[in-house]
């Protein structure tokens, strides 16, 4: 959309629209586009072409140089232990489900634990999720204690030599300090029963929100230390642009975005393309 | 927050001698900073800051000894006044069963919603809701408002998802007739605006019931999406209200002032937690306040 354009200050004035449009927020749009200025060829001739993938390239940089290297190997123990958190309706049920299915597909045994024992139905819903990945499922009644449903999803990962288990907490928000406790507890549970687990603590963010999203990385970060972000609904028009904040500020890098409500609709995240999709 | 901002730059203003219409620039400045962090949609946040700088040009400001006060008020009430003004009722005037419809997007919180608004009802309104499940994709979707139904002691429709939510519908509408109920509350699967083959799915809905009121649910730590959202609900389906949820949260809010410009119907209730009685009426002014921090 910005080929063949002058580099003046209506062509900048337009790039800035819609990086706060894909939701970059104030702040890291002034930085990017500060880089962006600084690059200007002296004679001012060039075309917008090239001031659009300077802007990109300026994107992938700041993305990809904040990432901190990951600490393990993936799947380097065993059971490998994802738990997934996040506020709440963003995707990680959903999520846990389109994972099992990748990691059964590649021959792995895969284990769910149902730590959602709050919200109605939850257990239900994973449970039609292990069904259609064709992988087990640990859960409790209802209204159980969560640690109490994770606990039980160490000891059986355990014993059924399970590959990867993946961990299901209720939604909850960040400012919810009694519910940040308890993932907190459901964390030290998971390390006294394999020391170095949860291997990966997975924040899961929707695409659709705004600034919010900052906040509540940096809350889940200090509480809980998450290793990695997973950005879902990028199918629909939301460009999930607060994700260059977060990688930013904190170092969290997103593994993976969820595209579609269905199996097979998670894929590894990649800067180039999520930054390409943002200018579409 | 914009409050602070606000203060601090009138202060510098001040000491710069008499505030003049070229230095409440800098105070525009500052509300649009405010506002685009608060998640309001850019062009929103435009034509809002037009509003503002007509008013704010006026004696009242330039000539107050607290022209800080003056400023923030004239934001404050233009922030009310486009959020609706005064809280609205929900306008349930038509012959019964009252079909009322909730749409929106994966996650939003439409399930718990309509349960909250039935209990509301029930509770607030001394009507007789009926409950149905419409939501034939998501894995245990009938299960959840099943179980809520019964935490409640409402008839809940035993939906099959064999079959289409329109037939769902009808059949629902049926029954519900046949109970003497009052309201019939349908809940109906996320999706996408630009999923044409949901939104015509609705559209079907729509035409077979004939909702008196189709609720958008929106989730109000939306960003700059939420007008795309709204436009395309209310441009696809057309939207009679909506409800925000997960007001409990530090988002700021601001996807209701775009929401409420795009769609301009109002904004009539606010999720304010995960239990069934975290549901209130919406309030303009509180939203205000949440806004200017
Ligand atoms: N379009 C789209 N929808 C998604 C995606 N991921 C999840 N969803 C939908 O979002 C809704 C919420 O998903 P859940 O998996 O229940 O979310 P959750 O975080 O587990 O919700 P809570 O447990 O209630 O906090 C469902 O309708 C999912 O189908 C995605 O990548 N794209
Ligand atoms: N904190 C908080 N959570 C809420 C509120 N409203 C709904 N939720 C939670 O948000 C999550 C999603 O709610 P649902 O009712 O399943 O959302 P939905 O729109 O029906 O989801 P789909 O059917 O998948 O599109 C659940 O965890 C709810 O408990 C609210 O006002 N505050
Ligand atoms: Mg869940
Ligand atoms: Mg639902």
């Amino acid at each position: 959309i910005f080929q063949n354009r002058q580099w003046d200050e209506k062509s900048l004035d337009e790039m800035e629209e819609s990086l706060i449009m894909a939701d970059v927020g104030v702040k890291a749009t002034d930085k990017l586009m500060q880089t962006l200025r600084r690059q200007k060829p002296a004679d001012g001739e060039d075309l917008g072409q090239e001031m659009s993938a300077k802007l990109q390239t300026a994107m992938v940089d700041m993305l990809r140089g904040s990432v901190t290297a990951p600490k393990l190997a993936p799947l380097s123990a065993r059971p490998w232990v994802i738990l997934f958190l996040g506020v709440n309706g963003v995707g990680k049920t959903t999520t846990i489900g389109k994972l099992a299915a990748q990691h059964r597909n590649d021959g792995k045994k895969v284990l769910l634990v149902a730590g959602d024992t709050f919200r109605a139905a939850a257990s239900e819903q994973l449970d039609a999720w292990g069904k259609r990945a064709g992988v087990d499922v640990v859960k409790h009644k209802a209204g159980a204690d969560p640690s109490a449903v994770v606990f039980d999803g160490m000891q059986a990962a355990k014993s059924r030599n399970v590959d990867v288990l993946l961990i299901d907490t209720a939604g909850r928000l960040h400012t919810k300090v009694h519910l940040i406790e308890e993932l907190k507890k459901i964390r030290r549970v998971i390390a006294r029963e394999q020391p170095g687990a949860p291997h990966e603590t997975l924040l899961v963010l929707d695409a659709t929100t705004g600034q919010n999203g900052l906040q509540q990385a940096r809350v889940f970060k200090e509480s809980t230390d998450i290793s990695g972000i997973v950005l879902t609904k990028l199918d629909g028009t939301a460009k999930g642009g607060v994700i260059i904040s977060i990688q930013e500020e904190l170092g969290v890098p997103v593994q993976y975005i969820g595209v579609g409500e269905d199996v097979e609709d998670l894929q590894p995240f990649d800067a180039e393309s999520f930054v390409q999709a943002l200018f579409e | 927050s914009l409050t602070d901002k606000l203060e601090l730059t009138f202060k510098r203003l001040r000491g710069q001698g008499k505030i003049t219409e070229s230095n409440i620039d800098d105070a525009l400045r500052d509300v649009r900073l405010g506002l685009l962090e608060a998640d309001v949609h850019l062009k929103v946040v435009r034509s809002f800051l037009d509003a503002v700088k007509a008013k704010a040009m006026g004696k009242e400001v330039l000539l107050s000894l607290t022209p800080e006060q003056q400023f923030i008020g004239v934001v404050r009430d233009e922030l009310v006044e486009l959020l609706g003004g005064d809280y609205q009722e929900l306008d349930l005037k038509t012959a019964p069963p009252v079909v009322i419809m909730l749409v929106g997007l994966q996650g939003s919180g439409k399930t718990t919603t309509l349960a909250k608004l039935a209990r509301y009802l029930k509770n607030e309104k001394k009507r007789t809701p009926y409950l149905v499940p419409a939501d034939i994709y998501r894995p245990a979707a009938i299960e959840q408002l099943k179980i809520l139904a019964k935490e409640l002691d409402l008839p809940v429709y035993d939906s099959n998802p064999e079959t289409s939510p329109v037939t769902i519908c009808r059949q629902a509408l049926d029954e519900a007739k046949k109970k003497f109920c009052d309201v019939l509350l349908i809940d109906t699967a996320g999706r996408l605006h630009i999923d044409e083959e949901l939104m015509a799915e609705l559209s079907a809905i729509k035409a077979a019931v004939n909702p008196h009121q189709i609720l958008f649910v929106a989730d109000s730590m939306t960003g700059q999406d939420a007008v795309n959202q709204a436009l395309g609900f209310d441009g696809k389906l057309g939207v009679s209200g909506v409800i925000l949820t997960k007001l409990d949260g530090d988002s700021r809010g601001g996807a209701a002032l775009s929401i409420r410009q795009m769609v301009g119907k109002p904004i009539l209730f606010s999720g304010v937690g995960e239990k069934l009685d975290a549901f209130e009426p919406f309030y303009p002014d509180r939203l205000a306040s949440r806004i200017l921090g």
